[in-house]
């Protein structure tokens, strides 16, 4: 069980580290054991140096910079251990217009192994669909949901 | 293995039954504030048996029944059907698996593969059996972006050991 | 102080009805006494109907309902007892394009009487300012500011 | 009354003293994710006398000094200026007001109003009689825009209360 999770946490770490500079460009990220000598209990913490800055624990960085570490630590752990999908509802709220890119070129290449659904209200998001589903409430408080061509958002969502 | 389509009906806000066709590589959900996007995301996570309220943002399970409008009354039963296409277990064609749940007022909730009943417990052994390994973070819901990062260190650590 | 009380919770029971009906275009919302026998002690709650929807209590409503939401109760405590400023740090991050220009209305009336600070990363809401301050970081880690004319931001900030 | 201008020096990411000048109805401030725009609005809460680290995002006060980059070392003390334009308690021209925090690595603060210590308390006397009455819902922090909504029936009951 120890030589499983160890192997696991060490594969972690190196994905982590992998999607944190593929979004920061650059930097560096790292899954650390609270307590080395005691693997089979110790708890995990993540810290993170974005590029030319310290070393900080991740609750320290800036809310754009939290969310776009969350993506890091998530698509790692897809990484090790593949679900068949992943759904993330307004993951890119925080991002601002280059992070957007950055985290849209990480779901292209995602998109290639599993199933990604993603909620948004962000132009440059809705672009990449391959499918793009518009949910309307023309009954106030009865949703429909209608199929829509990437042109068609403007008119037809009101958005 | 992928969702070909999600149908709710009585669910939350979808009082009339919806079909909603999903992409196997990219789709997005678009609308307005308030219009249901959210709600599709709960129906995902309460049709592959979450037993938790709070995580489908309710106090009870029952609360996901559609509750009325001004102009329509309460509905007496929630439904949703998840369909998957996932490989078969024995060779390359895919087989649709298709899983609903249904709750009534009572909050007692039904489950069925095919059509046919199953217990819980059935059905998460059949999902893990068909390479479905829905982990805590396949469905990340809005504003919980930053709870990998706010989890305590032990709860990260669980989050490792899932994946082992 | 009973009858302070009562006053100000009666001025801003109708200030959160006024602002929330500007912001969702109708509707009803209300706070409310927990105890009414006991008005010395007793909590309060908010309540909210957006048009065409039941009442139900605010943490029921969507992300973007209760943003809107939250900025009304806010508004109508300042209109109660106004403060000389309002820092709302990303307030309009949840919100859609026809909500944000909403809220840029009820900002433009609030802008008259107190001075009010929008941290943002949404064009339209930057467009609406009198100063812009752009805030970057050359030397990384190091944060320098910029006064910035509304056409400037998409060269200068790399936004 | 408004703020005219915030000066900031040591505080957090800013390492150069910087004057950020503010329009007196409405300022946007823009910029890059991490680029140091929630710091601003932490300095302002800071300098109006903030004593609960959390509030400014810290686990302790000292750590609103500048700690140093990949090129730079730590700094040994933060200070932030507040220019307030306030009408004169006397008539109807404008005075200046300057208010300084300083902290230094014991986590210790000092204030000044106009160049001149005085002690937490003065300062915030005097912040109420120029009728700055800065309520607990005059700065609302990144993602906290729900947190009125999310207070507990008698923590709102509070806010209703400071307003009366
Ligand atoms: N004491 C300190 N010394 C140096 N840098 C600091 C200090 N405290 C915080 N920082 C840095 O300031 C940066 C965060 O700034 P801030 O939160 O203001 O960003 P932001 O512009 O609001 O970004 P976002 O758009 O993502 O919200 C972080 O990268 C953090 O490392
Ligand atoms: N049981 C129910 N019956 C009827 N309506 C419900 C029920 N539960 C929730 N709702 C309604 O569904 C709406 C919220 O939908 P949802 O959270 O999916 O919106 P959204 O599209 O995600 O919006 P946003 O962009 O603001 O996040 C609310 O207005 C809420 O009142
Ligand atoms: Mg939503
Ligand atoms: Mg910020």
């Amino acid at each position: 069980a120890l030589a499983r999770f160890t192997d696991t946490f060490v594969k972690v770490n190196q994905n982590f580290q992998k999607y944190f500079q593929y979004l920061f460009g650059g930097g560096v990220a790292e899954v650390r054991m609270m307590d080395d000598a005691n693997p089979l209990e110790a708890g995990i913490e993540l810290f993170a140096q974005p590029p030319g800055k310290r070393t900080q624990h991740v609750l320290l960085l800036s809310g754009g910079e939290r969310a776009l570490a969350s993506i890091a630590f998530l698509i790692a752990l897809f990484s090790v251990s593949p679900s068949p999908f992943l759904i993330l509802d307004e993951g890119d709220a925080a991002l601002d217009d280059a992070n957007v890119e950055r985290f849209l070129e990480l779901i292209s290449r995602l998109r290639k192994e599993i199933q990604v659904i993603l909620i948004t209200h962000n132009r440059r998001t809705m672009e990449n669909a391959s499918t793009l589903i518009g949910v309307t409430m023309d009954e106030p408080g009865c949703s429909k949901v209608v199929s829509l061509n990437p042109g068609e958002v403007w008119e037809k969502m009101k958005l | 293995t992928h969702i070909s389509e999600i149908v709710v009906n009585g669910f939350k806000s979808f009082a009339m039954r919806t079909a909603v066709k999903l992409h196997e590589d990219l789709t997005c959900v678009v609308g307005p504030n308030g219009c249901g996007k959210s709600n599709i995301c709960d129906a995902i996570q309460w049709v592959l048996g979450e037993q938790s309220p709070s995580h489908v943002r309710s106090q009870n399970m029952a609360e996901v029944i559609f509750a009325g409008t001004a102009k329509r009354k309460a509905y007496g039963l929630a439904e949703v059907t998840l369909v998957l296409n996932a490989p078969k277990a024995t060779g390359s064609e895919k087989e649709k698996l298709a899983i609903t749940r249904r709750v009534v007022p009572t909050g007692e909730s039904t489950y069925l593969v095919n059509d046919k009943t199953v217990r819980l417990r059935d059905l998460l052994d059949l999902l893990n059996s068909a390479g479905l390994n829905i982990s805590s973070y396949s469905i990340i819901g809005q504003g919980r972006i930053e709870s990998v990062l706010t989890m305590r260190p032990a709860e990260k650590r669980l989050l490792i050991e899932e994946s082992a």
